[in-house]
């Protein structure tokens, strides 16, 4: 473990709380695309399938049991506690082009063909692009709710610190893994316009807003 | 040299 990965574990900790507590609080997920929480949910399920076979830590376990329920809740409150503020006319991404390519890559690139390993492998690519929903309704909408973008930033940072994670890991363990490493980059490249729009406005008070 | 995959990874 170390500083960058676990300041990316906090900051994608705080993600996930920060959505919880605004769609409860607001009772209303106006504004919040159903679809990437969908995505999220595969993502948190198809990674950790090893959760009961391989213990690696308190903490491990721990956050992926965290991850794994609050993404199910989240779902469940989008699409049926709350489904009546859920904004469908704005959420029409096509998630079939991000999980039919991420399905065929992972069996055609991975570092072991067992089921674990490619159902693994499939949940880091299609991570890289789960947000893509999400961002596509915001521009579509033209807007967010500023506490739907400080989620946003928090879950683009995750990624961006696991970045450095694996520079530190590189460097100090003499550990890389290519398919994490790549899909992050994708990842926290799609998030580049959204920082560039949240620290221009967001962080000067002002909505943000994306070029509908 | 390439590890294993980043499993001890969230």
């Amino acid at each position: 473990m170390n500083i960058f990965r676990f300041l990316g574990d906090i900051s994608h900790l705080s993600a996930i709380i920060i959505l919880l507590l605004k769609i409860w609080k607001s009772r209303s997920c106006a504004g919040i695309s159903g679809k990437s929480q969908l995505l999220f949910a595969i993502v948190f399920t198809t990674r950790y399938l090893d959760l009961f076979t391989n213990f690696i830590s308190f903490y491990n376990t721990s956050m992926k049991v965290v991850y794994v329920a609050s993404s199910y809740a989240t779902v469940w409150m989008i699409y049926s506690k709350f489904k009546a503020t859920y904004d469908g006319n704005h959420d029409t991404f096509r998630v079939e082009f991000l999980i039919v390519p991420t399905a065929i890559l992972s069996f055609l690139v991975n570092h072991d063909f067992t089921p674990l390993e490619i159902l693994w492998t499939f949940s880091i690519y299609l991570e890289s692009v789960a947000i893509l929903p999400q961002l596509f309704m915001v521009s579509k909408t033209g807007e967010a709710e500023t506490i739907t973008s400080h989620y946003l930033f928090a879950l683009g940072i995750y990624r961006t610190l696991y970045l450095f994670n694996w520079i530190w890991r590189y460097q100090f363990e003499e550990f890389f893994d290519l398919i994490a490493i790549v899909a992050g980059l994708v990842q926290t490249v799609l998030y580049c316009d959204f920082f560039y729009l949240y620290i221009t406005k967001v962080l000067k008070g002002k909505k943000l807003s994306l070029p509908a | 040299e390439t590890n294993t995959a980043a499993k001890d990874e969230l």
